[in-house]
């Protein structure tokens, strides 16, 4: 029984990249069968387990030539168990490419479907946009996670994402649903971010997850050493509660 | 002599709208006259000064309603010789109106044109996305300032925009000159903060400002309050450090 998880919010620099690479590698910990998914144009995702050098051909390869099959992209990491699509670049030409192509927001869903049966989960990461690349996103997913940072623009967007949601499961993916909305990078000293926090709760209830990731320089210095904050810091307190997260998601999604 | 400002990054969550609210009103207390333009969808820099049901016209109306003038939609701001062109979301449907028009990327200039004796500076916040809404801000704009984060994925994408501005600069509007690059939410305390800084440094050199902001709980919070960093917290390093970059700005582009 395999989930396939969308990380997804058209703000910027919310925790949407570390949530994944954290959400991926705690998974695989756990013996689960991960592929992460990278669908930003920036790359983060792979930058933080792979050389750029190293990378042959991308996600970007893979939706648009029919030539081009999984196991030709798909690469390993220094994680047992997890498994990376590579993005590059050149995948913002995706928008354009798939211009007027009513096929367009299926292609990621139909490229990943030989290879669901080998992972027990699948993270997908997702740019701050709400185009054709998270569309695709949300329609290859059984679940979406909505990171939302305890800071003042933080619900902004998530009207908008609701919605862009609702018609996706209205017209396009109907098995779509909201795993849940996880804060991050949450200051508990100060009164704006929980006041934040309160707002949160207050538009999403049980929706949000118990667990929420407080802010860690460890977090931010992770990805320079290319390894999950698991193997990184293992006693810190982002390892501690992204390891609460990959329980909770765990209890909820499977 | 006027100047108008595009603050572009197509990375999330760097510092653009906390720089373009800043920016813009350090400038106007130092009695310039300042329109700010806010181009993004998730209208932060509107919110920011103004209540979301006291905006009747927006700059997306501008860009593609021809009936609709600047005088429509300018409204003024608690702070003395601001002015605002506020944001809606509907602007997100910007992309998808303007394709194969290729008057497209000049909407922006040509509304802008009319008023832009009345300012002596124009500050224009965008989305984090390089696609039409960005590409109007930049053919609109005499300068650009990138800020970039001082973390980990910090300078990802600028080698893309680079090339943006690049094209923009062969094609569309060769008097685009970068400002310069402004170092954001930065901790000298920590190795990676100071080993990025390096790293912009070292691909940026004397275009990077001697001002950098510094990672402050006042500039997080001040949005909330609907005021800039220099009424909320005029004694705070954010106050202190966006001043600094509004005199260097004015010495750099005046
Ligand atoms: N809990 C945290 N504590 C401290 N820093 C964090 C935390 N979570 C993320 N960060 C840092 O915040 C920045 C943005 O995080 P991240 O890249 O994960 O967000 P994002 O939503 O993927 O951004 P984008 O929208 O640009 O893709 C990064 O420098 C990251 O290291
Ligand atoms: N120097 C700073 N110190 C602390 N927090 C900051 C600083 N600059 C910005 N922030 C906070 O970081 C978050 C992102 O900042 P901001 O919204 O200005 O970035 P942005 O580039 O406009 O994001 P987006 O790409 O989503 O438009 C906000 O919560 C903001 O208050
Ligand atoms: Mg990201
Ligand atoms: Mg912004």
């Amino acid at each position: 029984h395999s989930v396939r998880i969308a990380i997804a919010n058209q703000k910027g620099g919310v925790g949407k990249t570390t949530t994944a690479i954290n959400l991926a590698a705690g998974l695989a910990q756990r013996g689960k069968r991960v592929l992460l998914v990278d669908l930003d144009p920036q790359a983060n995702c792979t930058i933080s387990f792979v050389d750029r050098q190293s990378i042959e051909l991308s996600v970007y390869d893979l939706l648009t030539e029919s030539a081009v099959e999984f196991r030709d992209v798909v690469m390993k990491t220094s994680q047992e168990n997890l498994d990376l699509l590579p993005a590059r670049i050149s995948l913002a030409k995706l928008e354009g490419k798939l211009i007027g192509d009513f096929e367009g927001p299926y292609k990621l869903k139909d490229r990943l479907h030989p290879a669901s049966s080998d992972y027990d989960a699948i993270v997908i990461d997702t740019p701050p946009t709400l185009g054709m690349i998270t569309v695709n996103a949300l329609v290859a997913s059984t679940h979406l996670i909505i990171p939302i940072e305890a800071a003042y623009f933080a619900l902004e967007g998530t009207q908008d994402l609701r919605e862009t949601v609702k018609g996706i499961k209205a017209r396009l993916n109907p098995q779509l649903d909201l795993l849940g909305v996880l804060v991050t990078k949450h200051d508990r000293r100060t009164l704006l971010s929980r006041g934040v926090y309160e707002e949160i709760y207050k538009g999403f209830g049980e929706k949000v997850f118990e667990t929420t990731i407080s802010k860690s320089v460890r977090l931010e210095e992770s990805p320079a050493y290319r390894e999950s904050i698991f193997t990184f810091a293992p006693a810190s307190s982002g390892a501690i509660e992204y390891a609460k997260l990959c329980d909770e998601v765990m209890r909820r999604a499977y």
